[in-house]
């Protein structure tokens, strides 16, 4: 998936980097220092619709499933992720207790059109 | 969201840099918090010393990965009276392990003082709780310990049921193994850099675990 350039108006993957130091959070998540928080956008045509992605398959299946009952999908093609990865964090709780866990899905590496 | 479109994400007047800027900030906050189940961020009362911190965090790089969805924890001791003389010490944790989680895997690190006389012998309870009522003590484990320096104690983590209150209560019982010597005072290192920590680890409990089977 191309990341985004200004001059790109199809579906593109939005990278942005979050830092922990700018949410005054690094008093209690201990790592990672920050994080990508990318997101997707841009535009779909037609024949952009379906392009691979594991959502894109998921979307196909269903409008397959329209199209053997109407000859007009009732839908759009959305810019939505395809591939996503798990984030590891260490913060402290509200008791001191340090804690250890991979929270699913929360970094977008992929984007592509449902 | 563009009013009325069919697809968001598929584009819409273009936000000025700032205001993107302040939008994936609000975004993160809001993802941070929902990933980990919380509803505001914790709001630190007690934060354990950088030092202690290190020391725990450097011990626990050697262990076994954390499992999809579970959660590793580092419990620090708060030492709830004053008779390390007789090395036998009451610790108290303070725990706040989701009710959706199951403990599987318990560890007590203790860090032995240089001056330990000889083979010590280590009887760990677990102290009060609701149905036992007060003073009352379940035998969790007993551990032998020969040489000075951090030791990790398994526990039984069925032992460790979580209780309302979030408060854990550990009491040891130590008396060394050879003859009738009177145990020297401070043998554990309870306070300070070295203070005991519990190492927990948990899973998300599978759906419909703990209910009766009908026979």
């Amino acid at each position: 998936t191309p990341s985004c350039e200004p001059a790109t108006p199809l579906c593109c993957r939005r990278d942005h980097y979050v830092d922990f130091q700018e949410l005054g959070w690094r008093d209690w998540i201990l790592q990672p220092e920050g994080y990508r928080l990318n997101y997707c956008s841009g535009q779909c045509p037609p024949h952009l619709a379906g392009s691979p992605g594991i959502a894109a398959s998921f979307h196909s299946a269903v409008f397959s499933l329209l199209k053997a009952n109407n000859p007009w999908p009732l839908g759009t093609s959305c810019c939505v992720p395809t591939a996503r990865r798990p984030l590891s964090l260490l913060y402290l709780d509200r008791d001191g207790n340090v804690v250890k866990t991979d929270v699913p899905d929360m970094v977008v590496e992929a984007c592509g059109c449902s | 969201q563009v009013a009325g479109s069919a697809c968001p994400s598929c584009g819409g007047p273009a936000l000025a840099p700032q205001a993107e800027r302040a939008l994936v900030l609000k975004l993160a906050k809001q993802q941070i918090l929902e990933g980990l189940q919380l509803t505001s961020r914790p709001r630190l009362t007690h934060p354990p010393p950088k030092a202690v911190l290190t020391r725990a965090l450097r011990r626990l790089q050697r262990g076994r990965v954390v499992p999809a969805n579970g959660e590793q924890v580092i419990s620090f001791a708060v030492l709830t009276d004053s008779s390390t003389a007789t090395c036998s010490s009451t610790l108290t944790f303070h725990l706040s392990t989701p009710r959706s989680h199951h403990l599987y895997h318990a560890r007590l690190w203790l860090h032995v003082l240089p001056t330990l006389p000889g083979p010590l012998s280590l009887r760990i309870f677990r102290w009060g709780g609701r149905r036992r009522g007060r003073g009352s003590r379940v035998f969790l484990a007993e551990h032998q310990l020969t040489t000075p320096g951090w030791h990790a104690l398994t526990l039984p983590s069925s032992g460790l049921k979580r209780e309302e209150s979030g408060v854990l209560k550990l009491r040891l019982d130590c008396s060394l193994l050879e003859g009738n010597r009177t145990v020297a005072p401070q043998l554990l290192d309870t306070s300070g850099e070295q203070r005991p920590f519990l190492e927990l680890k948990t899973q998300p409990k599978l759906p419909g675990a703990g209910r009766a089977r009908r026979r």
